[in-house]
């Protein structure tokens, strides 16, 4: 479902080149559900951009579904990304111009789904946000953008869910109701789960905890194991 | 040192009213260390929005170090935050055309510092971020950049701190230094601490944590009872 092999990125700035991921190996079978955690600047975000497509490393090859990435150009990365994956993003990117109901039907405009504010109104309420479909992403709390991100990304039942600490905003009660909705889609869809995450609540509940560090990927016996 | 009475906050949209906080009182004394928890979008962020005087309320007054917010204006307001407050947003608000060393200098050039630079360097390296003072925010990793608003809101040593869920996109290791780090200046500067927060580990390090529920704190013995 998901192969990462002999990755490795590097960034470029003036006069300096940061080697963020190393000679990186990864498997992800089809349904499992894999936490990924280490520390802040370890590299989990610049990974979930390679594995989606949406960064290319300078070496190595990214599988998605059998497909290799760096053989397919913007266009087609970009279908493969509208059909097959959700992604929640760690600063959500939602559109300002649009209310939360159009953020969450979007998915499913661009894929020309007939009633996509019905299903889009059906997620909101599955996050919580019934009542505030028609606000803004400024009108909005941090926590109900996230929601409003995890809902658009949920939308269009995608195979594999990449999640970037999606309950880094949220108290307790409303973060665990949202891993239940995650783990239920995924029940409902079969879907694969890769949640990036910093709370070790999240990671217990996942099939394999893997930890990034000096630029490789480690397995875990438990997420708090150090 | 932060005195709210009678605080009614409301929100207004296209033939809705939203009414946040309800005939709101709180006091916080010099020096002490209070956590403010609740469910995402009960009003914690609106709080500390108009402890700050970001934002005004229909009815009620604000006084800062005695200072009655509600008589003020909008430069005189903006004033008393350069000198006396210290803010971490939620959602950082970091400068993108500043480097982070230059947004953590910022508060400190706005007040006509001679040596910005030096204090922006050490405040970099308390937040574990000597290596990634010439990156721009959009160069930097979530947890990057909030160490980034910590080290700017804390830079010229203000004697109110406020910081939004500062922990919110750190690893347990790195959140746990960042709280150290607050704390020490805490100590060292007898500032008042008030940290709007969703880790009850953040929150038991506290002198007293209120919740905010149904628009009114209220306090509470333990930050996870319930
Ligand atoms: N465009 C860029 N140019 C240079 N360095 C970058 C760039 N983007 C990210 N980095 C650096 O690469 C490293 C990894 O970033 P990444 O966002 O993947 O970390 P992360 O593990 O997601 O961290 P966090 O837990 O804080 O979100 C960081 O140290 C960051 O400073
Ligand atoms: N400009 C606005 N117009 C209308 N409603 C708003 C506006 N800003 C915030 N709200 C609403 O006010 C409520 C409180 O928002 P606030 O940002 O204070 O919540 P919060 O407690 O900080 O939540 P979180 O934990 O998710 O960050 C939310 O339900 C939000 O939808
Ligand atoms: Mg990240
Ligand atoms: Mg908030």
């Amino acid at each position: 479902m998901i192969e990462l092999n002999n990755i490795t990125m590097r960034y470029s700035m003036a006069g300096t080149v940061i080697t963020v991921l190393r000679d990186l190996n990864c498997s992800v079978a089809a349904q499992e559900r894999v936490a990924i955690v280490g520390p802040s600047g370890s590299g989990k975000t610049t990974l979930l951009l390679l594995m989606t497509g949406l960064e290319q490393a300078q070496s190595g090859s990214v599988r998605i579904n059998g497909n290799a990435l760096e053989s397919m150009d913007r266009d087609q990365r970009a279908d493969l990304r509208r059909k097959e994956i959700g992604i929640v993003f760690q600063s959500f990117h939602l559109i300002p111009s649009l209310s939360a109901r159009e953020n969450v039907a979007l998915p499913l405009d661009i894929g020309g789904t007939a009633d996509s504010s019905a299903r889009a109104d059906e997620m909101l309420s599955r996050v919580g946000l019934s009542e505030r479909r028609a606000h803004y992403p400024a009108q909005l709390s941090g926590g109900e953008q996230q929601r409003v991100a995890i809902a658009r990304a949920l939308v269009h039942r995608p195979g594999i869910i990449f999640a970037d600490e999606p309950t880094g905003n949220l108290d307790e009660a409303t973060g665990q109701s949202i891993m239940e909705l995650l783990f239920d889609l995924k029940k409902e869809s079969g879907a694969t789960l890769l949640l990036v995450t910093h709370d070790p609540a999240v990671a217990m509940r996942c099939d394999r905890t893997l930890r990034l560090q000096e630029g490789r990927l480690h397995d875990t016996a438990a997420p708090s194991s150090e």
